[in-house]
């Protein structure tokens, strides 16, 4: 143990095991977390070569290899609560993005969310399976945030209660989707749906992309990889053109918004259910922030306490740098800040989980604030935690710029999440749509409730006080 | 006007306070920028357009306040003395230190003085000492394992140097003393010279 680390630990004023417990959530959790993590460290098939060494096609290569083994490992071991999934398969891939992130979040939770039974029965268990690999196709090259622009047709044809699936221009290639590329054989396509004529918006469609047997790409299908692009190396980040390609009327997902075998259309019950799914994955979102900064974080107070540089009294041996104060004001409100918006995350999470007992009992009255309020915080809680692992790494001195630092790939990959899931820009304008309007009724006298109701009082008092 | 809010810039129960009206206020002042491009007989797009760059200001001073208000919560739910000590000097370092980078909202809504943005400076440099202590317990609070870490750097046990060494002979290139393309370029290259 380097002598410098040691003694830091020797000073701390608490124990740091209880803070650890908190921060997961409990003891249990604590111990759990770390058995998965010692039971996939310390096995073999995962045992993993440096990436930094290895080319892309290395790297999506070892990283199939990896989530095919941990797929078999999950069901010999029996882990099924979802969290316990997260940490085995963050632990398999090290943080890492991995080929099948879309398959396990969101092609799976879409069909549990958005399919009918009997679609379920025809799509869920194959998909369980990896008999069909999916991905989500909703980005395209362009079109991105502003998904009603998206250009993708699904055209019905009664006469043969098909789907018409199209590309009708280069813009409307699907772009970025994970594990499009090379990996899915389906994929949960949103298209502009378009019955007697009419056009419906946007609906999802599952749309088969390569053989079950072959893997080869199907008919009217052109599929591959966009290639290399900021961080994510292990990622087939993938393009699909669709050529007036068929599918039956049942796959388009219809639990809610329905197409009757004429050609007749059902609007779904509520334009606010594909909220919920947003929702969740912002406030997932939150929480990648926390882990990030705290890794960066980690990294660079554990460097600056071992690393010696300058001299701060004339004739005194170098100090450690974590002895600058600009060093201390770099770093420690970021420390803080990761502390912050783990919290944060905590309490987003636990928020959503309430919530969605709400909307499954049809009660969405929480979830436009919630909305509005994961979006807020997954701009704001991104864009600071984006700007503070930089400023972690270039704390590092010369050492930061090395890929053995780990702050290049912590930086590269977790800057993304400033543009996907809703470009931050657009999603503090989206809170602030909800801000106003909760402005505006708070104005007019009526009592606000939740997470805005600071307005009402804030406007009484920042109304003009009698003198 | 509004009757100023004295802020106990050490006491973090004001601090939320603090948070709480400057975002109020920001929402307050986009809310009438937007009225006001409305008045201008914008349509509603426009005037919204228009009105973006206080729009984005809003709701980050809102994030902001939910932010500093669920860390101020959190402390509440610790028992562990030590601990508890250890989150607040930091939770009152996160608060104090979004006031010093967000100063001229404050001070526009007239939540803090002049003479106490001084103060706030000197409060933040006498937290970054006493942090300093448990810097390293409170990362290593994160539990992250080294193979989980990856980084040579953030090694539990602080010996980078030797592992840093022993990374770089494992770099690709280092597999040969001499790298193929001497022989294939620069050897070539120096007899025509």
């Amino acid at each position: 143990m380097n002598p410098d680390i040691q003694r830091e630990r020797e000073n701390a004023t608490f124990n740091t095991d209880l803070l650890t417990y908190i921060l997961d959530g409990g003891q249990e959790k604590t111990r759990r977390r770390r058995e998965i993590e010692s039971l996939v460290i310390s096995d073999a098939d995962f045992q993993q070569e440096d990436a930094n060494f290895l080319s892309r096609s290395e790297r999506y290569d070892a990283a199939v290899r990896k989530s095919a083994q941990m797929i078999l490992k999950l069901r010999e071991y029996g882990i099924s609560d979802p969290e316990e999934i997260y940490a085995y398969k963050n632990c398999v891939h090290r943080g890492r993005p991995e080929p099948l992130d879309l398959h396990l979040g969101m092609f799976l939770p879409t069909l549990l969310n958005q399919a009918t039974p009997e679609q379920q029965e025809a799509f869920f268990m194959p998909a369980w399976n990896l008999e069909i690999i999916g991905t989500y196709a909703q980005t395209e090259m362009g079109h991105g945030t502003f998904i009603r622009g998206l250009e993708t047709t699904a055209t019905y044809d009664p006469a043969t209660q098909e789907f018409v699936m199209n590309s009708p221009t280069i813009s409307s290639i699907k772009w970025w989707p994970g594990g499009l590329g090379k990996t899915s054989n389906h994929a949960i396509v949103l298209a502009q749906l378009y019955t007697k004529g009419i056009c419906h918006g946007l609906h999802a469609f599952i749309v088969p992309i390569r053989s079950m047997s072959t893997h080869e790409p199907l008919p009217g299908i052109e599929v591959g990889d966009i290639g290399p692009k900021f961080g994510f190396d292990e990622v087939d980040n993938g393009y699909l053109k669709m050529d007036n390609v068929r599918i039956p009327r049942m796959n388009m997902l219809m639990k809610y918004a329905k197409v009757e075998r004429d050609g007749t259309y059902q609007k779904p019950p509520s334009a606010k259910l594909t909220y919920g799914t947003m929702v969740f994955i912002r406030s997932m979102i939150v929480g990648e922030s926390s882990r990030a900064l705290s890794k960066a974080c980690t990294i660079a107070i554990r460097y600056s306490s071992v690393r010696h540089q300058s001299e701060l009294r004339p004739g005194e041996p170098e100090p450690q740098i974590l002895d600058y104060q600009t060093q201390q004001y770099k770093l420690f409100p970021l420390l803080a800040t990761a502390y912050a918006f783990k919290f944060v995350g905590q309490y987003m999470t636990e928020t959503y989980h309430r919530i969605t007992g709400d909307i499954n009992q049809g009660d969405f009255s929480e979830l436009p604030e919630l909305h509005a309020l994961s979006a807020g915080l997954k701009a704001f809680t991104t864009w600071v935690a984006n700007g503070g692992i930089e400023v972690c790494r270039m704390s590092c001195g010369g050492h930061g710029y090395s890929r053995c630092s780990s702050l290049p790939d912590i930086y590269v990959t977790f800057t993304p999440t400033c543009t996907y899931e809703g470009e931050n820009t657009v999603m503090m304008l989206q809170t602030a749509r909800y801000l106003v309007k909760s402005y505006r009724q708070a104005s007019t006298g009526q009592q606000l409730s939740g997470i805005v109701s600071y307005l009402n009082e804030a406007h009484q008092r920042l109304q003009a006080q009698p003198v | 006007s509004s009757r100023p809010t004295v802020v106990n810039i050490s006491d973090l129960a004001s601090l939320v306070e603090a948070y709480k009206l400057r975002a109020a206020k920001l929402v307050e002042v986009a809310a009438k920028s937007l009225q006001g491009e409305l008045q201008k007989s914008r349509s509603p797009e426009d005037a919204w357009n228009n009105s973006s760059i206080d729009l984005v200001r809003a709701s980050d001073a809102h994030c902001h306040y939910v932010v500093v208000k669920l860390f101020a919560a959190k402390l509440g739910e610790i028992s562990d003395t030590g601990v508890h000590s250890a989150l607040s000097t930091l939770a009152l370092l996160y608060a104090l230190h979004g006031v010093a980078q967000n100063s001229g909202d404050f001070l526009q809504a007239g939540l803090l003085t002049v003479p106490q943005l001084s103060s706030v400076s000197q409060r933040l440099k006498d937290i970054l000492a006493q942090v300093r202590t448990n810097a390293v317990a409170l990362v290593d609070a994160f539990d992250y394992r080294d193979e989980m870490l990856n980084s040579v750097l953030g090694r539990y046990d602080g010996n980078i140097y030797e592992h840093m060494f022993e990374w770089a002979r494992k770099s690709p290139l280092n597999r040969t003393e001499v790298h193929e393309s001497y022989h294939k370029y620069l050897k070539p290259l120096q007899s025509k010279l």
